[in-house]
């Protein structure tokens, strides 16, 4: 089975992780001559089986293909990471919703500059800011009495919202600016210490100093 | 670098005046 | 069961189709004095169910409190709505993310200062038009040997693309700008003309004239 992506993708990094716990396997390829980000998927062959163009895409052995990364997770992953419930599939499309919809503009405007592939402006980043203190708090306020976003194991909930938060726990989430969050914090190191993420993400080294923008 | 691919990454990044503005308008029609 | 919102919101719309199709029975509280939106969602109790303080919310009668328009229609709807096959149930997910992700910009962008919700921004308007005849086409091939978008009956991606477009069809696809998307358009009036869909939408009627912005 395969997965076309450009390297270091973190949305494709949600179906790899879940891929770890589910023991499918995948193919990566993201680096030409197999996959040429902005090439390979521009082609008629690649838009044939995915209109929209966009990565990480999926092809089954069996030809099933999908587009769309928590499409993806979800169908590489098992029923432990969909949620044995109903109760639990809800919460953890809840958190997965609340990720894409919550936690990406305000991380990437913050994110981004200091990569330099992003104009600075200081109020949105000021703003943002903000809307990640937020984001942290209903967070820490929810995992206050849990381990886990969803029941008493890791589902995808956890693997969709520790990638969504991985560019500002490595770049902008210093020691002084993470504090107050101290449930986010424990659940966050749990979640990338475990094998499978591990597996993926390899060691994720927390960010010490907050990274100013790249001029 | 792995990075210069994430500025193809889809963001609304004005994602936060939209929603201020729709909470607003719905809040003022409910007023 | 409870639904907490305010009145006419697309996004509840998902949720109340969905019931529609499985048959669970859902109150509505939209207006004073049961619910005021501005000030019961601001309120402790309801931050405590809630923590994010959104609408739609979802209370069962069981007490299971769920928020994001997304789980809220997937726990009211049933098997047959979710997908019944692992690969359904992907696809479905691929349809509802490419709605959040790729329709919701640019109609919020095209359609808000027509109501005058937004400030009008001429380059940003013409950019969305494109961006709308983009997904268009999108759909449109995708539909040229689809009824719906996955599998043989309605799911819930078809609930979700049609209430995400609700509001383009409505305010500003006119007749010819509509026109090159006859499959797309026989879809979405395919849908809204079920008894399930127009139970709650009631008769919706195509945008004539497109809606230029309300200065």
């Amino acid at each position: 089975q395969t997965l076309y992506t450009y390297p270091e993708n973190w949305r494709a990094f949600k179906a790899l992780i879940a891929a770890q716990y589910s023991g499918a396997k995948i193919k990566v390829l993201s680096t030409p001559p197999q996959f040429h980000f902005g090439q390979t998927n521009k082609t008629p062959e690649f838009l044939k089986k995915f209109p929209v163009g966009k990565v990480p895409a999926f092809e089954g052995d069996d030809g099933f293909c999908v587009f769309e990364s928590n499409a993806i997770a979800h169908y590489v992953g098992n029923d432990e990471l969909r949620g044995s419930t109903k109760e639990a599939a809800a919460q953890i499309i809840q958190w997965v919703s609340f990720a894409d919809s919550d936690i990406v503009p305000p991380a990437s405007t913050w994110v981004f500059p200091t990569l330099g592939i992003m104009h600075y402006n200081k109020q949105a980043t000021e703003y943002a800011k903000e809307e990640v203190k937020r984001i942290l708090g209903v967070l820490d306020s929810h995992l206050k009495t849990r381990t886990f976003l969803v029941g008493e194991r890791v589902t995808l909930a956890d693997i969709t919202v520790v990638c969504t938060l991985l560019w500002l726990y490595k770049q902008v989430l210093e020691p002084s600016f993470r504090q107050p969050y101290d449930n986010v914090n424990r659940w966050f190191v749990t979640c990338i210490n475990q094998p499978q993420f591990k597996a993926v993400l390899g060691e994720v080294k927390l960010c010490e100093k907050m990274a100013q923008f790249d001029a | 670098m792995a990075v210069n691919f994430l500025m193809h990454d889809k963001v609304w990044f004005d994602k936060f005046k939209y929603d201020d503005a729709e909470r607003k308008y719905y809040e003022h029609m409910n007023g």
